[in-house]
């Protein structure tokens, strides 16, 4: 199941919330989605959301839960 | 860095008066996202330094021969961040990297001292460039964000949480050498995270990227970035070449370590036909730009080395390590040499090496390499913002990897982008009330469009005079940068609007943006109205033959009467601006005037034009970039 996974970038439409209930709200929602989907980073500043670990059905349950605003697959930079 | 401070006209004196503006530098904190640091580098060294910033919340992170005493009062932070990159490319090998910020690369420590590296005499690279090394602010405080790995690839998951942090550590600068092109903004954590950062007050600067010369190849061109090409220097390592039938050519040396070739004649072979190479020179096609010569051929040490270029004929060739005694020629002469090493029936050559020559004219040029405008996501705001020295800059080296010297010779957008980056930590330390917007074109009207011999700036790629898609608004000069007179400011609530403009959904301002924020669809968003110190204008074939973009200025000179000039280089476009003359009475007033471009629109698809606008008092010239292309 590890190996289908891929990174995604999960963007969130909370704003009121305070950072220790944003990142709690964060791991809930992956946890309702999947039993081993892993979060990677919460992020505070930079973005609204965070990143995480999801199998493509995981994608598409994620996506569909209030809250959500996009999962968006990891793009790889280079350096220059 | 040597030559690069006096080049651009800070002078290389750290202790100087050409210093004057810096004096508060120190309070600057420069944040580098990138592939670690090499904290023992004398670069990083902190003497005389007084203690960090107050407003520092960063933190010296332990790992892998990385302890948090390494971090001083230069190097005030080094944070590393790879879940996301060991999620896709599993663990690292410990034995290739360091699972902490030291860099295993040589990248974040090149560029982190460019920017900001302390001042170190008597530097070189085997006896090239030699000189005073000194980043941009030498006395501001650097924080390493590493989020880059083996292979240089950096994932978006960890460069978000390297933005994240740096702007809870409260940087007031970023220096991103990292670049992927062709993403939405809605798609791009870099921009993404930029524009967070900039609301908070940060200046981010970011490579164009390494893609040129093709047109449309530029990387993070969202107006909120500062986009940064690359030039050449004034500084060659020039190499002759003599054939045994007499002929001479001008090349450019490699970098390597020991004594030239013999002085007798030596047989020349060509590595295409695989012939023996003990004892001779080897001539090799170079076929693409990839900043890493091949060594070595048939596993057989040549006594020398010519890599003749097969790809275009530029005059531009990068200096890289050598294992032998080498030089690169262009294409033209490539094809003069390689039909005599094939016709000749005992083919004879010797290289010689001149060392490090000062004072090349024409410089600068812009580098073949440096990625192109027009902006492939949004025409009509011109990319990329300026260039700055990006070809054989030298700056601080690693302990573990390549040529074993404390200072390496690299080519890139990623060595322009620190200059950029280091300069703007010098324009804050100035003006601390600036905006990351009125830095940027405190940059951009000032920038030099000619190079070192009064003529316009060329282009390595062509040999013909550049244009803004592939300089911007020209080289940064900063000590005129100090003064701009008037700047183009822009806030978030711009930005948004830019959105708008843009057409993105609500949803996809909300995630660039992290705002809820409707646009009025009442009202009639245009990008042209982003108040951005350039302009591109895009022209549809059969459409109207106006285009009205308006602009403000606000004078940080004091009073003045600024009257316009306006320069374009075809007869097929009037540029009218009204009105001509914008009187100031007082520091920070602000006066609007507008740009009407009347084209004639039957112009043929991919036509280009390219021109500017230029206000002066007297004593400033505020100088903005025009580019029109008929689509």
């Amino acid at each position: 199941a590890f190996s289908e996974r891929s990174s995604y970038v999960v963007h969130t439409a909370v704003t009121t919330m305070t950072s220790a209930e944003k990142f709690k709200w964060y791991e809930s929602s992956v946890k309702s989605i999947s039993a081993s989907g892993e979060v990677l980073y919460k992020y505070n500043h930079a973005i609204n959301g965070f990143s995480a670990r999801l199998t493509p059905e995981e994608v598409e349950l994620l996506s569909g839960k209030p809250g959500i605003l996009a999962v968006v697959p990891e793009v790889v930079y280079k350096l220059e | 860095t040597t030559r690069t401070p006096t080049f651009l006209g800070l002078g290389d004196n750290v202790d100087g008066e050409d210093l004057r503006h810096n004096g508060s530098a120190s309070d600057v904190i420069v944040g580098v996202i990138d592939s670690g640091i090499w904290p023992e580098s004398k670069s990083f060294n902190d003497i005389g330094f007084g203690p960090v910033p107050i407003s520092w919340k960063g933190e010296c992170e332990e790992g892998m021969n990385f302890t948090a005493s390494l971090c001083n009062r230069k190097l005030i932070g080094a944070r590393f961040f790879l879940k996301g990159f060991e999620a896709e490319m599993g663990p690292i090998n410990q034995s290739d990297d360091f699972r902490s910020p030291r860099d295993s690369l040589g990248h974040g420590t090149h560029t982190s001292s460019i920017a900001a590296g302390s001042a170190v005499k008597e530097a070189a690279f085997l006896g090239y460039a030699a000189g005073v090394a000194r980043g941009m602010a030498p006395l501001a405080r650097i924080a390493m964000y590493k989020a880059c790995w083996l292979g240089g690839f950096c994932v978006s998951s960890d460069v978000l949480a390297a933005i994240d942090k740096a702007m809870e550590d409260n940087v007031n600068i970023l220096s991103l050498s990292l670049a992927l092109n062709r993403l939405d903004y809605d798609k791009d954590s870099i921009a993404i995270g930029a524009l967070a950062a900039t609301e908070h007050g940060v200046f981010v600067a970011a490579a164009g990227g390494n893609d040129g010369p093709t047109s449309s190849s530029l990387a993070n061109v969202a107006p909120w970035l500062t986009t940064v090409g690359a030039g050449t220097l004034d500084r060659k390592f020039p190499a002759t070449i003599i054939l045994g039938n007499g002929k001479v050519f001008p090349g450019e040396s490699l970098l390597f370590q020991g004594n030239g070739l013999p002085d007798e004649m030596l047989p020349i072979v060509y590595h295409r036909f695989g012939k023996e190479v003990e004892g001779s020179i080897v001539l090799d096609d170079l076929r693409f730009y990839d900043n890493e010569v091949r060594q070595s051929k048939n596993g057989k040490e040549p006594l020398g080395m010519i890599y003749a270029n097969m790809v275009f004929d530029g005059t531009e060739l990068v200096a890289t390590y050598a294992q032998s005694p080498s030089a690169v020629v262009g294409k033209e002469i490539g094809d003069e040499i390689r039909h005599y090493v094939i016709t000749e029936s005992n083919p004879t050559a010797t290289i010689k090496f001149n060392g490090t020559v000062i004072g090349y004219k024409p410089s600068p040029m812009v580098a073949g390499f440096s990625s192109r405008g027009p902006n492939s996501i949004t025409p009509e705001i011109l990319k990329p913002d300026l260039i700055a020295p990006g070809v054989n800059i030298l700056a601080a080296w690693i302990g573990v990897k390549g040529p074993d010297s404390e200072f390496n010779i690299k080519s890139g957008t990623s060595m322009a982008c620190p200059h950029v980056s280091g300069i703007a930590a010098l324009l804050k330390a100035a003006h601390p009330e600036w905006s990351p917007a009125a830095i940027r074109s405190a940059m951009m009207t000032t920038a030099k469009t000619s190079s070192n011999d009064g003529k316009p700036i060329l282009d390595s790629a062509t040999g013909k005079p550049s244009t803004p898609f592939a300089h911007g608004a020209g080289q940064v000069s900063p000590v005129s940068a100090f003064k701009p007179g008037l700047i183009y400011d822009l806030t978030a609530m711009d930005y948004l609007h830019f959105l708008c403009a843009s057409n993105y959904t609500s949803s996809q301002i909300k995630i660039i943006t992290r705002i809820e924020f409707s646009c009025d669809r009442s009202k009639e968003y245009r990008i042209s109205e982003l108040n951005y110190p350039s302009f591109a204008v895009t022209i549809n074939r059969g459409g109207g033959g106006a285009y009205t973009y308006t602009r403000i200025v606000t004078s940080v000179g004091g009073a003045g009467t600024y009257t316009v000039k306006v320069m374009s280089d075809v007869k097929a476009v009037n540029i009218s601006v009204e009105p001509a003359v914008l009187d100031f009475n007082n520091v920070n007033e602000k006066r609007s005037y507008s740009v009407i471009f009347t084209v004639n629109p039957s112009m043929p698809s991919g036509t280009n034009s390219f021109g500017s606008i230029e206000w002066s008092d007297g004593k400033h010239l505020v100088r903005s970039p025009v580019a029109l292309t008929w689509t």
